[in-house]
């Protein structure tokens, strides 16, 4: 890692932060989120907090713009630089820009605004750029899956140089919190912490989907909503997020090329982008090539090395061929025959870190694509800090 | 500038890289005569620029050279003012 020359610091723990605008390319609560998250990053491994205000002057402000765009360091067109963040300071110092050019994202397409954020904000509290290729601070983007992002060490150790450690050390493993009483009637508030009853060890899901990072876990008329950077699991009404879904999805699966999620609930399905629903849903499942003879679909899982989604409905398969858009033709094939050791029929399926996790009843089953094997059993509840 | 392997759009390469190290290195254009010295400046901030991204140190516009400047980036500068 490296400091600024004159190693300049905030004089305070306790910073202050405003989005002076937004992209275009995302909604304002995903850049917000994704803000949020950068800045806690930083928090997480020291004594610094970071505070949102609305009006005035932060220590750090927020701003997209292309080109020429106030400082003396315009921006140069899509691509090349991607975002500048200035040194703490007075004036100017601290705030970071982004390059209204490129395409932000909250997800893989694009660049990911999170990681590009935390990056800059390293900027803003003191930290040059890092030779260390695995570092946050290393210069150049590369994509990370956000959920499996962890603040590298070398990053830890430069800011920590500064401010030193946190004093509340965040732990590494998801903790179940307090049940509350769900009162908010708007959508993006209504959600309660983890209710203990997500531990129960009998707990079957209905359907398990990735979400931009988020791992979000269908049950009845609600779903959890596993967001890792924060380690904590909120429950959701489905009808508060899309008031227009039934209740009791049976699959769902996330294809992060085209940034969508697929919920299914007998031979209906629909199309999400984040947490709108598509235009033109539901349709029936026969326009995926399944034959009238299945009535619904029990899990989804989408494979990135090969972009075949897999759907399973009782005791077999179907590989659908994302690209060409059509069922593979030697479908359906036996469950047991492919995925040895998973049980007969599949509940719930999502992909994390390459590997598959099949929830078959109470189980679940860690899957190796690669050798054919199940290489873990776990509880059902794993992901969710029981 | 160094010697580079001649290429149909080496003019474009010398000038991504020209103002790529002046963006980021501090290679300056300040229209003083360039003497004669064992590296010329270009070379000098190309070699520097090399090292930090742990690359081969040739001071020469090679292709993983250049293949690291089009990647995006971030723009603060690497080497402090």
């Amino acid at each position: 890692y490296s400091h600024f020359g004159g190693r300049p610091t905030w004089r305070t723990t306790s910073l202050t932060y405003r989005i002076l605008g937004y992209t275009p390319d995302m909604a304002e609560a995903d850049v917000d989120t994704a803000i949020r998250r950068a800045f806690k990053v930083w928090s997480d491994v020291t004594p610094l907090t970071f505070s949102r205000i609305y009006e005035g002057t932060a220590d750090i402000q927020i701003s997209f713009g292309a080109g020429v765009h106030g400082d003396f360091y315009p921006f140069d067109g899509p691509h090349g630089t991607l975002a500048h963040a200035f040194a703490p300071g007075n004036s100017i110092g601290g705030d970071a820009h982004f390059d209204e050019d490129e395409t932000w994202t909250a997800g893989s397409a694009g660049y990911n605004l999170f990681l590009v954020a935390a990056h800059e904000f390293g900027h803003s509290l003191g930290l040059s750029h890092s030779g260390d290729r695995s570092a946050l601070m290393y210069p150049t983007y590369s994509y990370i899956d956000p959920a499996r992002f962890r603040l590298p060490q070398d990053d830890v150790d430069g800011i920590q140089a500064l401010y030193g450690a946190s004093p509340n050390p965040v732990p590494t493993t998801p903790q179940a919190t307090t049940p509350t009483t769900t009162v908010s009637t708007t959508t993006t508030t209504t959600s309660s912490p983890i209710n203990p009853s997500i531990c129960d060890p009998t707990l079957v899901f209905d359907a398990i989907t990735t979400l931009r990072g988020e791992i979000l876990f269908f049950k009845d008329s609600s779903f959890w909503r596993r967001v890792p950077t924060i380690k904590e699991v909120y429950n959701y009404p489905i009808s508060t997020s899309w008031p227009s879904l039934p209740s009791g999805i049976q699959a769902a699966y996330e294809n992060p090329e085209t940034d969508q999620i697929f919920l299914f609930k007998g031979s209906k399905y629909w199309a999400l982008q984040g947490f709108d629903i598509l235009p033109n849903y539901p349709k029936n499942i026969d326009k995926l090539g399944f034959p009238r003879t299945v009535k619904h679909i029990n899990a989804a899982v989408y494979l990135q090395s090969t972009q075949k989604t897999y759907f399973f409905a009782g005791e077999q398969y179907w590989s659908y061929d994302e690209a060409r858009k059509t069922m593979d033709k030697e479908s359906p094939r036996r469950i047991e025959d492919d995925f040895p050791g998973i049980g007969k029929k599949v509940h719930a399926v999502f992909e994390d870190n390459g590997l598959l996790y099949f929830f078959s009843g109470h189980k679940q089953f860690e899957f190796n694509m690669k050798s054919k094997k199940v290489t873990r059993t776990l509880k059902n509840t794993s992901w969710l800090g029981c | 500038f160094p010697a580079v392997p001649a290429t149909e759009d080496r003019g474009e390469n010398e000038q991504l890289a020209e103002e790529y190290l002046k963006k980021f290195y501090n290679l300056n254009e300040d229209g003083t005569p360039i003497t004669r010295k064992k590296h010329s400046p270009f070379s000098e901030k190309l070699q520097e620029m090399q090292a930090f991204f742990g690359l081969e140190v040739t001071g020469k516009l090679d292709s993983n050279t250049l293949e690291m400047m089009h990647k995006p980036r971030c723009g603060v500068a690497d080497v402090a003012e």
